[in-house]
């Protein structure tokens, strides 16, 4: 898995 | 976290910050474009809807509120408290041309098709954008107050030192957003040549006028 969906920045 | 992406969280902060306190304490915001700070809430809203749905930490959800606060507090200070000082004349850029296409954009380039994933990258895009009413507005007047010198300063330095963050992210735990990542050097790309005023002008004691 190279991306979060789950945004974990501002 | 890292001490990049701490960094650039609080120059974030202390960009907008400063600005709440430059508008309250001189009771005006001359020199300021609404048109950008109206962006910067739409940024914040499409991109904080996860806010409901999403848990990651206290500061995460902590900074979300302050930001969306502070951005909406300086939109009432803006048109509503203080709209007598604002200089609408020279806030003359058309954000149409940067709505539209940062929304379009966000259809065409985006990870997942969900409305939220959607509104997310659109608050990307938009944000990489934004400022550029702020920019226009002090190219036409020639001129920036030094503390809104400073604003623009701590506000391009944020997404430069995410930059840096998102080099360590890449290297300690294999994360690669490419969405975010070109976003965010455009958007850092855009203020280079401020930061070039800045660094010879404003640092040295003097004010940024353009020739």
């Amino acid at each position: 898995e190279s991306f979060k969906l789950q945004h974990d920045e501002l | 976290m890292n001490i990049f992406r701490l960094s650039g969280d609080l120059s974030h902060l202390l960009a907008i910050l400063l600005l709440l306190v430059k508008i309250w304490k001189t009771r005006s915001c001359a020199g300021i474009s609404g048109k950008s700070q109206i962006l910067f809430a739409i940024v914040y809203t499409t991109r904080y809807l996860d806010l409901f749905t999403s848990f990651v930490s206290v500061y995460n959800s902590f900074m979300k509120v302050v930001f969306l606060t502070a951005s909406y507090g300086t939109l009432y200070l803006m048109f509503f408290k203080f709209k007598p000082t604002y200089d609408h004349n020279h806030d003359s850029f058309r954000i149409l041309y940067l709505i539209i296409p940062s929304l379009v954009l966000s259809f065409i380039i985006v990870h997942v098709y969900t409305v939220m994933e959607i509104l997310w990258t659109y608050s990307i895009y938009l944000e990489a954008v934004a400022i550029m009413p702020q920019l226009f507005m002090v190219s036409r007047t020639g001129e920036a107050e030094t503390i809104t010198s400073h604003y623009l300063f701590a506000l391009g330095s944020y997404r430069a030192l995410y930059i840096l963050n998102w080099i360590y992210r890449y290297y300690t735990e294999d994360f690669l957003d490419m969405i975010v990542i070109i976003a965010g050097i455009v958007q850092t790309i855009l203020y280079c040549d401020f930061f070039y005023l800045y660094i010879t002008k404003v640092l040295k004691g003097k004010r940024l006028s353009l020739p």
